[in-house]
């Protein structure tokens, strides 16, 4: 099991909407690179009960079993830039791969 | 700024003052709700040094606060490593071991507005496994010459005649970025910025490296470039998890006709945008590949140690840069090279 320190306070985390994130001065090139893998291969995807998933997704995520649109990729793009908006970007346009979703963004 | 949304993977890369790590909480509440996904495989979080630290903000501030930020959401399963020379062109990564039941400061609960929106639905594609290879490459570019940085400034009139993602057609085109790997396997999306400034995006064949649709043709993958060309903070990226044909002796190349080698990708990357200073991470995982497969053999022409250092050498960018700092580390399941370079 892993011993998790005490939770943060949330306001100890969360910049408030009103504070100056972009302002005039130069631009920050390095990114900042984030990568979370839920299972190690594509082919690997957990087993997830169905009584896990929320509402009506149980029957769609049956449904697509073994489909292209399974996993994080049955996620709507509304979902993403509410995320994204939290992080200060905006979805310029998408490609959609075979087995990837692209999405360009602002900043 | 870019993301990657895969079935089991998510890669968020964003610059600017962006606050790229308060997105990873809501990204494992999606997870939850929308796959039920409760743990997560493994987290990686790396940036190189801001030019600009003051000017970042949240956890962003430091570096420290950043590992302070992750280790709040996976406990101890989390390292820190700093990379490279302090005082230069240093590379952070924090990265979690594997299976971790990640933690949320706050009662996870999404707005019932966006668990009600109806999921996308697209004609269902066969996912057909061959074997994995999980290879990243990273080349991050600072110092660009003037000429290099040239393409990516626009007149007023470019501007306001030309859409953002026309603009970043000709670039690519101009440049050579739409023929780094093989046309027609290569779906490009790319955007110039007003008044300056380049993104791009590319899904190389089917997308992820681990799998193909058709029997004996080569998995697919990405790559992204961000570039920010301003003078005195020209910065430029490239990233890429494309499996790439392998020089060695001793290892069979996987079929990957018409794309570049590794060493040839690198050459063609900085040849594009010619930095004074870079720094190459490649990041291969070692359990998953199965084969032997090290970071330091894929990088150079042997398995054995010596020798994949020596490729990955002082002369990998010919006589025109000398390597500062060749650094590697073992992680649990991942091999890295990094190294740092200096044009003379």
């Amino acid at each position: 099991t892993t011993d998790f320190p005490p939770a943060p306070q949330h306001d100890e985390i969360i910049v408030p909407d009103s504070a100056p994130v972009t302002s005039p001065g130069p631009f920050e090139g390095p990114e900042k690179l984030l990568e979370v893998w839920f299972a190690p291969s594509l082919n690997q995807l957990p087993d997830v009960p169905e009584s896990s998933l929320s509402g009506g997704l149980r029957a769609r995520a049956a449904r697509e079993e073994g489909e292209k649109w399974k996993g994080l990729r049955r996620v709507p793009r509304e979902v993403w830039e509410e995320m994204l908006d939290i992080v200060k970007c905006k979805v310029l346009s998408v490609v959609e791969g075979e087995e990837l979703d692209a999405y360009l963004l602002s900043e | 700024s870019s993301l990657f949304v895969a079935p089991h993977l998510l890669i968020l890369k964003t610059c600017g003052t962006t606050l790229n790590l308060l997105g990873l909480y809501r990204i494992i509440e999606i997870a939850r709700a929308y796959c039920g996904y409760t743990n997560v495989w493994r987290c990686f979080y790396s940036r190189k040094s801001f030019f600009f630290p003051e000017r970042q903000h949240g956890p962003h501030r430091d570096w420290r606060d950043e590992v302070d930020f992750l280790d709040k959401v996976f406990g101890t399963a989390g390292a820190a490593y700093t990379v490279g020379p302090m005082n230069r062109d240093h590379w952070l990564l924090y990265l979690t071991s594997p299976n971790t039941q990640p933690r949320l400061p706050y009662d996870s609960k999404l707005p019932s507005s966006l668990i009600a929106a109806p999921p996308s639905s697209s004609p269902p594609a066969a996912i057909l496994p061959t074997k994995y290879q999980d290879t990243t490459l990273e080349i991050l570019m600072s110092y660009m010459d003037p000429k290099a940085r040239a393409p990516f400034f626009h007149t007023e009139e470019q501007t306001s005649s030309t859409p953002g993602h026309e603009l970043g057609q000709i670039i690519s085109s101009k440049l050579g970025i739409d023929e780094l790997f093989p046309k027609d396997e290569t779906t490009l999306d790319s955007f110039g910025f007003d008044p300056c400034g380049y993104s791009a995006n590319a899904v190389i064949g089917t997308g992820m490296p681990e799998a193909s649709h058709v029997e004996g043709k080569p998995g697919g993958g990405y790559f992204t470039i961000h570039v920010t060309p301003e003078e005195g903070w020209s910065y430029a990226s490239f990233e890429c998890n494309v499996p790439l044909p392998i020089t060695s002796s001793s290892t069979k190349p996987p079929a990957v006709e018409g794309r570049p080698t590794l060493q040839k990708l690198i050459r063609n990357v900085v040849g594009i945008f010619q930095p004074c200073r870079l720094s190459i991470t490649l990041f291969v995982s070692t359990t998953a590949s199965g084969s032997g497969d090290s970071a330091s053999s894929v990088l150079g022409a042997s398995e054995t140690e010596a020798r994949a250092w020596q490729s990955f050498g002082t002369d990998l960018l010919g006589g025109d840069f000398v390597r500062k700092d060749r650094i590697g580390y073992e992680f649990d399941g991942y091999d890295l090279v990094f190294a740092c370079f200096e044009k003379k």
